[in-house]
């Protein structure tokens, strides 16, 4: 039976059956997609392209939302209002190799979800910078590319980043070193304050990353079509 | 002349029949968040001389039938598949424990035909 188990669930593109060992609630963002699929044939009747994710308006029948297995890093030497650094890595190796990523996209999340009641005048500077090489430790912090550099003005909600193309690129050069976050904080004139502000933004933050792919199964009938 | 057959009846006509699929019954119900199960539905029946409408025929199947009455034991009758499917969903965890949408095409069988 396991012989034709592991036969079966391959047909169904899994290289092995699942068990997971600390399972994660289920992302807002696929309960909602997942419910309106389950809905949608009795209300529309048009053939459902099923290599289509119509929500992100991109090519893919395979979703995945990757938990982040990142750490801080210490902030070493006083850098200005440097509030935290941490290392962003999504272990994408569960990705088939016949599979195409069409959308990677980041979210960086504050539970902190209301608006913090001090925060006049302060404004969070955000950077995402991809590393080249593998930092050591006790080494100079090896050369980063900047991918993104944006302000906030307040801790809410989230933030989402397209990161396609560096996806793409973990997996072409089958090399992932993943991310580098920092978020720093400016203005304001309490130094006591901003300080205030910075010890408490890395209790609440929480990041993802939603990948979009298409399957071996989706690409031969795209081209049958 | 035509073979003899035994009489038809709708009830045995190639038609769609209801199979709910229950993912604890194949024991994956531990990693398959949702659904927990699903209508999939097969298809059941004859394809018998004369192919109506109703029976999705294809060309390929008149040929057969006709070849099916002058050699009944050499040609069997055209057989009663699935001729329209559709998707669904599913929901599950992967090995990393994490949470996978994947959309599976030809899925619940909607139309049978011979």
């Amino acid at each position: 039976l396991s012989l034709q188990e592991s036969l079966l669930l391959k047909s169904l593109g899994l290289s092995a059956k699942p068990s997971p060992k600390t399972p994660i609630p289920v992302p807002p963002v696929l309960w909602r997609i997942f419910q309106r699929r389950k809905t949608q044939p009795s209300m529309n009747k048009e053939p459902v392209d099923a290599c289509r994710v119509e929500e992100f308006d991109v090519p893919g029948d395979i979703i995945r939302v990757f938990t982040d297995q990142g750490h801080f890093i210490p902030k070493g030497q006083p850098q200005g209002q440097l509030c935290l650094r941490k290392r962003l890595y999504f272990n994408l190796s569960m990705l088939e190799e016949d599979e195409n990523v069409t959308m990677a996209q980041l979210e960086i999340k504050f539970h902190h979800n209301s608006y913090h009641t001090s925060s006049q005048g302060q404004i969070f500077e955000l950077r995402l910078s991809q590393p080249s090489q593998v930092s050591l430790q006790g080494m100079p912090e090896p050369r980063q590319k900047l991918l993104v550099e944006q302000s906030f003005a307040q801790l809410h909600k989230s933030l989402l980043f397209n990161l396609s193309m560096v996806a793409r690129d973990w997996r072409m050069h089958n090399r992932n070193l993943g991310l580098v976050l920092e978020v720093a904080v400016s203005g304001g004139d309490e130094v006591n304050e901003l300080q205030g502000l910075c010890t408490s933004i890395d209790s609440f933050l929480d990041t993802s990353l939603l990948v979009v792919t298409l399957s071996q199964q989706c690409q031969v009938s795209r081209r049958r079509r | 002349r035509s073979a003899q057959h035994p009489p038809i009846t709708l009830s045995n006509l190639c038609r769609p029949r209801r199979l709910y699929i229950s993912f604890s019954d194949v024991g994956w119900e531990n990693w398959i968040i949702a659904p927990q199960g699903y209508l999939a539905n097969y298809c059941l029946g004859e394809c018998p001389f004369p192919l109506t409408a109703e029976l999705n025929s294809t060309n390929h199947a008149i040929l057969q039938t006709m070849v099916h009455s002058l050699d009944p034991q050499g040609t069997p009758q055209p057989c009663c598949v699935p001729v329209r499917l559709s998707p669904i969903s599913i929901l599950y965890y992967d090995n990393s424990d994490n949470v996978v949408l994947r959309h599976y095409a030809d899925m619940v069988v909607d139309e049978c035909g011979c």
